[in-house]
């Protein structure tokens, strides 16, 4: 039981999920002029697609395919690719270079969701 | 690609070292390595033009105040459950806009010309605001003290005039058109907003015929003695008033941008981050 347990958890880590990254701004030396947020919360995805494809990967029906399609014969091609399928802006609020107050929002600058694609 | 070739040359010069010495580079293996600080302003400028600025700003916090307002609507903005860029704005025409700047008024030998505190000529220096950026509001927000001797329910009226010509003493009259005009009651608090999008435009379009904005806070009559009443909007600094307490008082000019490096949405994207 504890050795399934453990292959459990193993590929779990390896399915394609959103990990952390985390830009503290405080350590690139830029929270002198970044007065919000005190870090960039940016997320990325990592991990494989493999067959089955689970629900919340939210794969296209091609990644499906193309993922069969591996799983029968790898050098016929590659796996789907783990890549963000979901973005959200962020929100900045620093000085500039002439010391003015601005805010700005950009746009896909985190990741909220990933999938095979 | 600058960096990219500093990368290549610093491990084309790596391999070099390796061959002539093969006992150092193994004491180097143990060591975490080091960044080349020319690799990094590299990186540094890449992620600098990804947010829009040229260099990184130099600035000393300590002289800069961050208004509240800023503040609040950061918090507001990320506070929303719908992902979107633009600026919510009650009032204002700000929906396409994503930059918010804010500027206060810079103090001048004019200043000195208006001697009581119900009428003042405010100064913005725009010219910051880079040419590439579309402007879609401008307001102007003055912030009120609450009175509460004598009278308190008497109606000021709050009107802003854009300076087109100023005045010669004695040789010709000013010209101001006026923008937008406010009713307000003195026993209220909080701050007045005043829509100034056509005179920011102007000056954008005019910069050297920025002569400032006139506000001019009329009572209806009422006495023309320095009182209180009179001191209800917030144009100019009191003599007893120390530059902390009036930093956060001060009036500020918001200008609203739109730097055009936004998608616009497809329906389905809506759809999709409403879900």
């Amino acid at each position: 039981a504890s050795l399934r347990r453990g292959h459990r958890r193993k590929n779990f880590h390896e399915i394609c999920q959103r990990r952390a990254l985390y830009v503290d701004f405080a350590d690139v030396g830029w929270n002198d002029w970044i007065v919000a947020p005190p870090g960039y919360d940016a997320y990325y995805c990592h991990g494989e697609c493999t067959f089955p494809m689970p629900d919340h990967l939210n794969s296209t029906n091609h990644a499906v395919v193309q993922t069969l399609v591996n799983s029968l014969n790898p050098s016929l091609a590659p796996k789907a690719c783990c890549i963000p399928t979901q973005l959200a802006s962020i929100s900045m609020l620093y000085l500039d270079e002439y010391n003015k107050v601005v805010l700005k929002n950009y746009q896909d600058m985190t990741v909220v969701g990933c999938g095979c694609r | 690609t600058t960096s990219t070739e500093k990368v290549v040359s610093h491990r084309h010069s790596d391999k070099k070292s390796h061959s002539q010495d093969k006992g150092s580079n193994e004491e180097q293996k143990e060591k975490p390595q080091i960044p080349d600080p020319a690799i990094l302003a590299g990186l540094e400028g890449n992620f600098l033009s990804l947010f829009g600025l040229n260099k990184r700003p130099i600035v000393d916090r300590s002289k800069i105040v961050i208004p509240e307002a800023m503040k609040q609507l950061y918090a507001e903005i990320t506070g929303h459950d719908v992902d979107s860029v633009n600026i919510p704005k009650p009032g204002l025409h700000s929906k396409s806009a994503n930059t918010v700047r804010s500027f206060t008024h810079e103090d001048s030998k004019i200043d000195n010309r208006f001697l009581h505190h119900h009428r003042f000529r405010l100064f913005f220096n725009v010219s910051t605001i880079p040419q590439s950026e579309e402007l879609k509001a401008a307001e102007l927000t003055l912030s009120r003290a609450t009175v509460v001797e004598g009278e308190t329910n008497v109606r000021h009226q709050v009107l802003v005039y854009d300076i087109l010509r100023p005045g010669i003493k004695g040789k010709r009259d000013p010209i101001f058109l006026l923008i937008d005009s406010k009713t307000v009651l003195i026993n209220g608090t909080g701050t007045v907003s005043l829509d100034v999008l056509p005179a920011v435009q102007r000056w954008l379009r005019q910069p050297k015929q920025n002569y400032g904005l006139l506000v001019h806070v009329d009572s209806a009559g009422r006495t023309a003695a320095e009182g209180p009443v009179h001191r209800h909007v917030r144009l100019k600094r009191s003599a007893s008033e120390t530059r902390q307490e009036w930093d956060q008082q001060q009036p500020l000019l918001f200008a609203y941008t739109d730097d055009g490096r936004n998608k616009p949405r497809s329906i389905r994207d809506v759809n999709r981050s409403r879900r």
